[in-house]
């Protein structure tokens, strides 16, 4: 079975949450998730990675205009859930490669982030799924990026000429 | 548009690993999983938090069958990349809610969180994408937060009998 990215797409109209140092007990997503339902505000991926028994970070990505409404409801809860330290960013860009089986590719992976670092380009966040691998840049290499993704897909070339299926 | 969570998922042949404060800058993602497809290691989930402009969070999942070859992999690259700390779990269960249009429902998530909090289960890490959300959590509450989000979805009722479409 081939690695097959169909596409890659870029999504600039975004801004990033990332509460670092959240206590790692039940009920805290629960509180952060249901404060910004309360606000209103439409959360695209969430990501939560496990730094100890104790502490987990929790970064979610908004629509830029919901992002003032955002930052209101987790200023609002953050203490309420232990959390160190809050940042905000919306010089973000998400570039994505599209395809079917990706998920245990890890050639997809391993040729998107091999591709990003020969172009000196930061990977910020990522988030995989079986259609997709997202990366997080600054949105000033956003363009480049989605180039880049391009190109190391042969999304340029009819599929019966790609090099790497 | 209603939110159909269609199914719910559980998968207990998982482990973790977690690098705590690798160094945020360009490369170091594909020194990791260039470093793992060397070592022929399938990795499934991969989730990336920026802990601030210096230090990024970045864990994956594998199967089990190659958690020795994940393990002697990272730990012959986490210097390189400037590592602070990795820690590893194989007492994990990823419990996923699958369904359409999942992302930009805040609800889905929010109810999810909301139920595992109740049942007082503890969410390790999270993941979403349009089409689930996952979360892992310790393996020994995995079939307690499987039958959560089945319950939480109403899964046991035909779909134009639930109550939250
Ligand atoms: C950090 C947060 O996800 C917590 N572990 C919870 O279960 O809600
Ligand atoms: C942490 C790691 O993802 C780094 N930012 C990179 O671009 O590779």
């Amino acid at each position: 079975e081939g690695i097959l990215v169909s596409g890659a797409t870029i999504e600039k109209n975004l801004a990033k949450v990332s509460m670092v140092g959240v206590d790692n007990k039940p009920g805290n997503a629960a509180k952060i998730f249901a404060h910004l339902a309360e606000a209103k505000v439409s959360v695209n991926d969430i990501i939560q990675t496990e730094v100890s028994k104790q502490k987990a970070n929790i970064s979610f990505t908004v629509n830029k205009n919901d992002f003032n409404d955002a930052k209101k409801a987790v200023e609002s809860i953050k203490e309420k859930v232990g959390c160190d330290n809050v940042f905000y960013r919306d010089d973000i860009a998400e570039v994505s490669a599209i395809g079917v089986g990706m998920r245990t590719h890890y050639g997809v992976a391993n040729m998107m982030f091999s591709a990003l670092a020969k172009e000196k380009i930061n990977i910020d966040s990522i988030t995989t799924s079986e259609i997709r691998i997202s990366c997080l840049v600054d949105k000033a290499q956003g363009d480049k990026a989605l180039i880049c993704v391009c190109k190391t897909f042969e999304l340029d070339k009819p599929v019966n000429k790609r090099s790497y299926v």
